[in-house]
């Protein structure tokens, strides 16, 4: 299963 | 982070500023659509709800906390400033508001990575942003008539939006599993909305004549 980023951008 | 995301960051940064030197040297917002101020606002509003629950990076937080408490103090400059108020064209200004936020709710609603209040809210700011633009740019075709910084200001966030296109093909290519349908589809329409003004802004400045949106 792939990981989710974080959501890191504005 | 790369150089494309952080340059759509400070160009995103530098629009907010150009508006609020705008507002508060020369005390006007003529051309300023307030509707397009207040749907931002609640962009920022409900999009950085993680503030309270993620922690990024410092740089991250201040950011958020900058577009933040900068779309509010824009919104009530317009609103209840007692000079930069009575420079708001109420009477151009007559996008209705729930034109958008409605079907971009609902939309958020059908359309989510998850059904939680926090994902409805992100997905929501998402679509909401794409759209946001809208009333300013119907007043400048209205007014035809832009002043300078109105002009960079509108340029400015078509910069970052652009800017950001460019970010997310350099991560879809570096960074493993970076896919994001929801954010890419809004923003690449976000983007498209300002596309005509675009033509007629480097027309303008190509020939070095004041920038008037045709009728």
């Amino acid at each position: 299963d792939n990981p989710k980023p974080p959501k890191d951008e504005l | 982070m790369n150089i494309f995301r952080l340059a759509g960051d400070m160009t995103h940064l530098a629009s907010v500023l150009v508006l609020l030197l705008k507002i508060h040297t020369i005390k006007s917002c003529a051309g300023i659509s307030l509707k397009t101020q207040e749907l931002y606002a609640l962009v920022f509003a409900t999009r950085y709800l993680d503030l309270f629950t993620d922690y990024i990076s410092l740089y991250n937080t201040l950011m958020k906390l900058i577009f933040l408490v900068s779309s509010f103090s824009i919104v009530w400059y317009i609103r209840h400033h007692k000079i930069v108020r009575r420079s708001y064209d109420k009477d151009q200004d007559t996008f209705r508001h729930y034109f958008l936020v409605l079907p971009c709710f609902l939309l958020a609603l059908v359309i989510n990575e998850k059904f939680t209040v926090k994902e409805i809210m992100w997905t929501f700011s998402l679509y909401l942003e794409a759209v946001a633009i809208l009333p300013q740019l119907v007043l400048l075709q209205r007014t035809r008539n832009i002043d300078n910084l109105t002009g960079q200001y509108v340029f400015l966030l078509g910069a970052y939006r652009s800017l950001y296109i460019l970010n997310w093909i350099y991560r879809y290519f570096t960074e493993p599993h970076y896919v994001h349908w929801i954010t890419w589809i809004s923003g690449l329409v976000q983007t498209l909305l300002y596309a005509d003004f675009f033509y007629y802004y480097f027309q303008s400045w190509k020939n070095n004549v004041k920038l008037e949106l045709p009728a």
